[in-house]
């Protein structure tokens, strides 16, 4: 089913 | 100074009721260009991008950069007091540490201002780059909410795998699978009722049902709703909210274990 990923796998922190 | 004027207070109703299952606290940014708000859910599986422009308000003033934090429950309360067809005002000084929302009803006989304290939020913000999609699709938002309630009853995930062919949302669960295929509209009459797809490269990606259901509390805003997706990259969810901005969901995709 796969693993829920965070929104920091792919943008950066400002 | 900060003021803004809005002749319906409806839109601000209905955007509360598109943010208020995803975020319980958020950070209004106000300047000369409009209010703008950025915040993730507390998993930071999704992101809220709002953005509601001065030109889009009845009377819109902003003479510094002000930063409201702001309780959304408390939020709510407050403008569950106006009515759908009151203005409302947002007001707040300098620097205060209070917002005040002003309620009118339309012959001017009610007039209301409730004021709320604002919270000094540190909330993480991530810089979003600018992305071409390898997909975009706009349906109508009822039937994509349509959708995601249908498909949620079977599984936890949905799969959207766009091709060529069209769009297909998958899932499957305990009690067997679903598959809901939708083809471009063939002649378009009436743009709002319209599925188009553009597509540069097909994309399969998976995505938990939840989130899209909060983000469907969006529908009232906006008669169609577009998805953009590209391999391995969070989904954006954009509702377009006629004639003063959007307010867009990022979504990260559920990944190989």
């Amino acid at each position: 089913k796969g693993k829920q990923a965070t929104l920091m796998n792919f943008f950066k922190k400002k | 100074m900060f003021e803004a004027r809005l002749l319906k207070s409806s839109i601000l109703k209905k955007v509360l009721e598109a943010i208020k299952d995803l975020l319980t606290q958020a950070t209004f940014d106000c300047d000369d260009n409009g209010i703008q708000l950025q915040a993730m859910d507390n998993s930071h599986v999704a992101l809220v991008s709002l953005l509601l422009r001065a030109d889009g308000f009845d009377k819109y003033r902003c003479d510094r950069n002000v930063t409201m934090g702001m309780n959304l429950g408390s939020m709510t309360k407050i403008l569950k007091c106006a009515g759908d067809k009151d203005t409302v005002t947002m007001k707040a000084q300098d620097n205060a540490d209070t917002v005040t929302f002003v309620f009118e009803s339309p012959n001017q006989e009610k007039v209301s201002d409730y004021e709320m304290k604002l919270m000094n939020l540190d909330l993480e913000h991530l810089g979003i780059p600018e992305t071409e999609y390898s997909c975009t699709i706009r349906m109508p938002s009822a039937e994509f909410a349509r959708m995601c309630r249908d498909l949620s009853q079977f599984g936890e995930s949905i799969v959207i795998s766009c091709t060529k062919e069209g769009v297909k949302f998958s899932t499957s669960g305990d009690i067997g699978s679903a598959n809901i295929k939708l083809a471009q509209t063939a002649s378009i009459d009436k743009e709002d009722e319209a599925v188009i797809i553009e597509m540069d490269e097909p994309v399969t990606l998976t995505f938990a049902c939840q989130y899209l259901n909060y983000f469907t509390k969006a529908t009232s805003l906006s008669p169609q709703v577009q998805l953009s997706m590209s391999a391995d990259v969070p989904l954006v969810v954009e509702y377009r909210i006629p004639d003063i901005g959007h307010i867009r969901y990022y979504l990260a995709p559920k990944i190989e274990e």
